[in-house]
């Protein structure tokens, strides 16, 4: 990788270098960057890594000195010829493969190798998938938009599409429909992959690229080319649908576009949209790179939000109700590399899309030639409907159906209810045909931002280009609005603060802001970044300096951690745990790692429950569900289980599968094993892990033994029949059965005293005392008195005596 | 100006079930299942030997009673579809 560092410099060893004035300005000047802010974005530290950029064409040259560093053969296969995972072009004398290997170098070319050229993403990695050279089905087309790594692949660059010759009107079918849609919804992990689209090439045929279905497509970013200069190039074709544009080559005084070539040239014959396309995918490649979270409407978000007019000609340049520049030549102008890491850096992801479906009536109008056909449709946005109601625009795209006998007279506008006007579609000279529309899809990007409600107007113009038959006119049968948007503002409309920067986000509740931003002047929360704040407190902060969550009224607050019930999400954000968890990883049930009071955390499902499940006892905590040993059925601890699973027997406090007497059970032989001879019944092998013993044994403490011990007595066959021996009473040091009253010897110091022990050492303390008083005890005993304790021991011996 | 269609000896199916399935539906026809398309759900990529690479007609024969299978609930013989680079 070549140093970040290095990049102020902006100076690379490969010859072709000073000749990119589209990246870099040639004066050298100290200020000097180019339009598109390439260099600017590559000072912010990213040249693409990390990111994956994959060339749908007639293959890649992978052996290219400036493409072999970044090859990917991951992002790379080719079609046709069954499966093969070698994108290597055919190679022939006209050198016909040449344009999959053009595209590459401008995305990914290796920078500061001494060799040819630098590319935009010059540390992006690079694959090609060969699809063009053979025949294109639409199998081809799917397989290759999805290609076989659709997690691993972020962005797919196409310059390709039907003929831009002035009469095709075709687009993807079925297969690849689906494979579009496949892509945005689980491409990228969820986050949809990014299609980037040559938006067509037939300038000069007075082609229109509405005609062609896959620029036209709304999960395509369709980019079109300005020259040097900012003029319109002979190959452009104007079109509503085009979001953005980036430089390539115009006349012949115009400079060109450098890139590698076949056969490990460099060319600056490389031009039309193909130049321009490629250089978008390398520039979103260093947005990708900025925030990788982006989905694939935040990048066409950005690029609408980044790109700007500048120097760009075109007759019809307007600002739309949103606030944004836009034309049918440009989109919304030259892609802006520094402009676009920037907002990708702080970008909050857009809500989710709404489609909003309105169908106009379906009453036939005829379209009569040299008039116009005006239909008008209030449209509410889908207002009744939460889960399709669209506010604020995104695509718009109008499908329609349309008889004609010369569909090249057509003409269609759309106005939007703001009064944005939209041309779907030119007069084509070149296009006889009679098939008209069929439910073809025209998309518009001019109403970005502006709102979905109201009267939509739609024109059809007919201009005969030459004779025809009048007696059969057009016809149109039916048109429906498809609105694409969100139901709440995705961002602030203010485009000098940007909404991304901004922690507060009550957008619709604009004019009720306690503090006027432009007026507050005071200290800010400490948990404020240094971008500032709009009042003291922390839901004032613009941005965080560690992580926010939002409160109930949709207000964000700086914290320096997540509080409880929250987990740190993407970025900075906190975001709410289900809600019985206290903390967690995630804010699914299954995510918890702590409960909140009065629920115990299950360790196996992560979830939180009120009362622990068979299987599982709660720890000493009382905070956690652990799970019993494997074979216990119901446990109250680690150790002690109650009910086994089926096919085992409680054994102790243990499960064990059940072998015949005389045998246990081996978990590491899994089978039936011998106990010692002495046992009955056993747990584990050894004298001390019998449960019963043998014939003609006892059981004492775990062993078997052919007689009790001193302190034991022998127990009498219990049910089962088995022996046993039972420890004495604690006041007998040998007995005859249990309890105090069957002593037959006590410990040294007690005396034995009809099978009871005695303590005995006040008796010694006593007989010397008892002796010298003589008579006492004898009176003692005379009178009966033994019987008290006191006296008892008093003249133990006296009282003890016979007679 | 007029171009015919061109049909392929390559078809696109869509089956209600595995592979498995798809294996034994193909060979019941004389297909050869190429795998899947893409990561398209259900989607199946089916090659016939016997037809035609390249006709203007769409392939007529027995392996057509494919699409008469309960299991097979869509099947496009694939067409060559004009693309051009930019």
């Amino acid at each position: 990788d070549y140093k970040v560092s290095n990049i102020h410099s902006a100076y690379f060893n490969d010859p072709k270098w000073p000749s990119m004035w589209y990246i870099h300005c040639s004066d050298n000047a100290h200020h000097c960057q180019s339009d598109m802010n390439i260099v600017g974005a590559w000072k912010r530290g990213y040249t693409g890594k990390n990111v994956v950029v994959t060339i749908l064409d007639d293959g890649i040259e992978r052996t290219h000195p400036d493409l072999m560093q970044n090859y990917d053969p991951l992002a790379s296969t080719r079609y046709q010829v069954a499966m093969h995972y070698d994108p290597m072009p055919r190679y022939d004398a006209s050198n016909e493969n040449k344009h999959g290997t053009r595209c590459a170098g401008e995305v990914a070319a290796t920078a500061n190798n001494a060799h040819c050229t630098v590319g935009i993403a010059f540390n992006a990695q690079n694959g090609g998938v060969r699809m063009l050279d053979g025949d294109v089905t639409d199998m081809v087309e799917a397989k290759s938009l999805e290609s076989t790594h659709p997690q691993h692949v972020h962005i797919y660059s196409a310059t390709w599409g039907p003929d831009d010759d002035g009469k095709t009107v075709d687009g993807p079918a079925a297969l690849a429909r689906d494979a579009f849609e496949n892509g945005i919804r689980t491409g990228r992990r969820g986050y949809g992959s990014v299609f980037v689209w040559a938006s067509g090439n037939g300038g000069r045929s007075r082609d229109h690229c509405s005609c062609d279905g896959y620029t036209n497509s709304i999960y395509t970013i369709s980019i079109s080319s300005t020259t040097e200069s900012g003029k319109k190039p002979w190959y452009l074709e104007e079109c509503a649908s085009t979001l953005a544009t980036t430089y390539s080559s115009g006349e012949s005084y115009d400079r060109k576009v450098i890139t590698t070539d076949l056969r490990q040239r460099c060319t600056d014959s490389h031009t039309g949209t193909s130049a321009s396309a490629p250089m978008a995918a390398g520039i979103i490649a260093l947005a990708l790179e900025a925030n990788p979270f982006l989905t694939w409407r935040d990048v066409q978000h950005i690029i609408v939000r980044t790109s700007r007019p500048r120097h760009l000609n075109a007759p019809d340049w307007k600002t739309n109700a949103a606030g944004h520049k836009v034309s049918h030549l440009y989109g919304f102008g030259l892609m802006d590399a520094e402009a676009m890491v920037i907002e990708a850096e702080k970008w909050t992801p857009v809500p989710t899309q709404h489609i909003c479906v309105e169908n106009t009536d379906r009453q036939i109008k005829t379209i009569r030639p040299d008039h116009v056909v005006r239909s008008v449709y209030k449209a509410t946005g889908c207002a009744d409907n939460s889960n399709h109601h669209v506010i604020y625009l995104e695509h718009v795209v109008v499908r329609i159906t349309i008889t004609h006998p010369r569909r090249g007279d057509l003409a269609i506008y759309l106005t939007s209810p703001s009064g944005t006007r939209s041309q779907l579609l030119a007069n084509r000279l070149f296009d006889h045909s009679m098939e008209g529309f069929k439910n073809w899809e025209f998309m518009t990007t001019h109403c970005w931002g502006e709102k979905a409600s109201g009267d939509w107007i739609l024109e059809i113009y007919d201009t005969p280009s030459q004779l025809r038959n009048f007696k059969t006119p057009g016809k149109l049968k039916e048109w429906s609005l498809v609105l694409y948007g969100t139901s709440i503002q995705p961002y602030s409309p203010r485009n000098d603060v940007p909404k991304v920067e901004r922690v507060r986000s009550s957008p619709i509740e604009e004019p009720s802001e306690e503090y006027n931003i432009d007026d507050y002047t005071g200290p800010c929360d400490a948990e404020c970044s240094d971008v500032g704040c709009d009042g003291p407190g922390p839901h004032h902060c613009n941005d965080c300096l560690h992580f926010y969550y939002k409160a109930k009224n949709n207000t964000r607050i700086c914290v320096s951690d997540c509080p409880l019930g929250y987990y740190p999400a993407d970025k900075k954000r906190c975001k709410k745990c289900f809600p019985t968890c206290e903390t967690c990883l995630g804010s699914r049930s299954d995510q918890c790692s702590s409960c909140k009071s009065g629920y115990y955390l299950n360790e196996e499902t992560n979830s939180c429950v009120t009362n622990c499940p068979d299987g599982f006892y709660l720890n000493d905590n009382k905070n956690l569900c652990k799970k019993c040993h494997e074979n216990c059925k119901i446990c109250t601890s680690a150790e002690i289980c109650t009910e086994c699973e089926h096919g085992l027997s409680l054994q102790g406090s243990t499960c064990a599968v059940t072998c015949e007497d005389g045998r246990y059970y081996s978990a590491v032989k899994k089978e039936c094993e011998l106990c010692h001879r002495s046992c009955a019944t056993c747990t584990r092998p050894g004298i001390g892990n019998c449960i019963n013993c043998a014939t003609e044994m006892a059981l004492e403490d775990g062993r078997c033994v052919t007689s009790c011990s001193s302190e034991y007595y022998f127990s009498f066959p219990k049910a089962n029949g088995f022996k046993t021996c039972k420890r004495c009473d604690g006041s007998c040091s040998t007995c005859s059965g249990p309890g105090e009253r069957n002593c037959t010897s006590c410990p040294e110091g007690y005396l034995l005293e009809g099978n009871i022990c005695m303590v005995g050492t006040i008796c010694k303390d006593a007989t010397e005392e008892a002796w010298a008083e003589g008579g006492f005890c004898m009176l003692v005993k005379k009178n009966n008195l033994c019987v008290r304790k006191v006296l008892q021991q008093l003249c133990c011996r006296t009282c003890t005596l016979q007679g | 100006t007029c171009w015919a269609r061109t049909y392929t000896n390559h078809w696109a199916v869509r089956i209600s079930g595995d592979a498995q399935e798809a294996d034994r539906i193909a060979s019941k026809y004389g297909y050869i299942n190429m795998g899947p398309i893409g990561s398209l759900q259900n989607y199946y990529h089916f090659y016939h030997s016997g037809t035609i690479k390249r006709s203007v007609l769409s392939s007529r024969g027995t392996h057509n009673f494919i699409s008469m299978e309960p299991k097979v609930e869509w099947i496009e013989q694939q067409v060559v579809k004009r693309r051009t680079k930019r």
